[in-house]
């Protein structure tokens, strides 16, 4: 990097292919990076807020976004997803790279009204993303 | 080959399309629901699609449960850690049958006894029973003389096997409940678990009770109750509230995995035989003994 440094400022930029601080910087920053958006709904919207009384709104959440190619820690990814990259890039591009997906979750309550009239509160595992991986 | 894959997915998902209601995402493509296929929880939302005609629940019964929701989950939906961690279900059941016997006598406190009939067929046999509660609901709140006394009568009866032959009383229980009730009460329990436990626990699909309370003032604690009349609305008949553990996958069991990373150790209730835990990841956490830190 140090020639690059060195370049005259008014001389034309180096190809991309010689710009590593940019090549890297795909690695470390990716443009649209996996991460937890919301998504509120509300049981009306489905027609079920005859029978699910409770929760009023539901916010499961959904993972989206990009996966850099060298994933490390900051997804929490297995050394695999890893693997994957290499074998989309380097063998066989029919197999996907590694997606954004949920890696956590949270349960949620629920109150709905049961057919026969009676009336049922129960708490359901894994109902709410809480964190996203790349995997 | 690729465009052979894809035609077959492109018509699945024309005819998904076609079929505005998003609840028919949850019905199998091909209709017929394999067994095992839908998972409880799907056929739970799948059972709930806006077509079947559903029995209104009792407002009084409608406004308890939504009091208990607000207790056991936030504004979100999240279940509460500080509410009991035992149950993960509650179930409230209105009885569907109400006959009265005899009728109660105002002076002496008497309350008419109550025929009651619950229809248990929404208890899943992955619902182990903790503790069972009759709930008496005031419609308007009442004002108490500070201190009651009463002695229920609980009778529980066979399920009717035909018209013509009488109930059967299988067990009767009576028992004192002697309670202060403050003023503006709208609602009181009577835990009737032991009665109920043997009852739940083989699966019986209806329960069939008749209950009376007699209740007196407590003339030592409040002797200025005398004076007043004491008007009881007690014979509005209870509903019957159970508190289950559901130990299906589906089933949040919050408590457990947590139970189990900080003490692996087996509890005091699975040495009862209890079986609280899902035989899932959970249990099988518990097996690693943890790493303290140094």
């Amino acid at each position: 990097g140090q020639e690059t440094i060195s370049l005259p400022l008014n001389k034309p930029r180096a190809p991309a292919s010689l710009n590593l601080s940019e090549y890297f910087k795909q690695f470390l920053f990716p443009q649209h990076e996996c991460e937890l958006h919301d998504f509120r709904l509300s049981f009306s919207q489905l027609k079920w807020d005859n029978w699910i009384v409770a929760p009023p709104r539901y916010n499961p959440r959904y993972c989206k976004g990009d996966c850099p190619r060298a994933v490390g820690h900051r997804y929490g990814s297995p050394v695999h997803t890893m693997v994957q990259n290499i074998i989309h890039e380097k063998l066989d591009s029919s197999v996907p790279r590694p997606s954004c997906v949920p890696a956590k979750y949270s349960p949620l309550s629920v109150l709905t009204i049961e057919p026969d009239g009676s009336i049922a509160y129960k708490e359901y595992e894994d109902m709410i993303a809480t964190k996203c991986t790349c995997r | 080959s690729q465009a052979s894959r894809g035609e077959p997915q492109i018509a699945a998902g024309a005819e998904l399309e076609s079929e505005a209601e998003p609840w028919s995402l949850l019905r199998p493509l091909d209709g017929r629901d394999r067994s095992g296929f839908l998972s409880p929880l799907f056929k739970v939302l799948y059972d709930g699609q806006g077509g079947t005609p559903r029995l209104q629940p009792d407002s009084r019964a409608l406004h308890y449960m939504k009091r208990l929701y607000k207790a056991y989950a936030t504004k979100e939906g999240i279940p509460k850690s500080n509410r009991s961690p035992l149950y993960n279900t509650v179930r409230l059941f209105t009885s569907c049958a109400q006959h009265k016997q005899a009728p109660g006598d105002q002076a002496t406190g008497s309350v008419p006894s109550v025929d009651l009939l619950f229809n248990l067929d929404r208890v899943t046999a992955v619902e182990n029973l903790l503790k069972s509660v009759l709930l008496y609901t005031f419609s308007n709140s009442i004002s108490f003389p500070s201190a009651v006394k009463c002695v229920c009568n609980l009778v529980i009866k066979e399920p009717e096997s035909s018209s013509r032959t009488p109930h059967r009383a299988l067990s009767s229980f009576t028992f004192n409940l002697q309670f202060e009730l403050k003023k503006k009460y709208t609602w009181f329990e009577v835990d009737v678990t032991t009665l109920l436990q043997p009852l739940v626990a083989s699966n019986k699909k209806s329960i069939h009770m008749s209950v009376n309370f007699t209740c007196t003032r407590d003339q030592g604690q409040d002797p200025s109750a005398q004076d007043r009349p004491f008007n009881v609305t007690l014979q509005v008949p209870p509903s019957l509230l159970l508190y289950l553990n559901d130990t299906s996958a589906q089933a949040y069991h919050g408590w457990c995995s947590l139970h189990y990373k900080r003490r692996p150790s087996r509890s005091a209730d699975q040495n009862r035989g209890l079986s609280v835990c899902p035989q899932g990841e959970g249990s099988a956490e518990g097996v690693r003994s943890p790493r303290h830190r140094r």
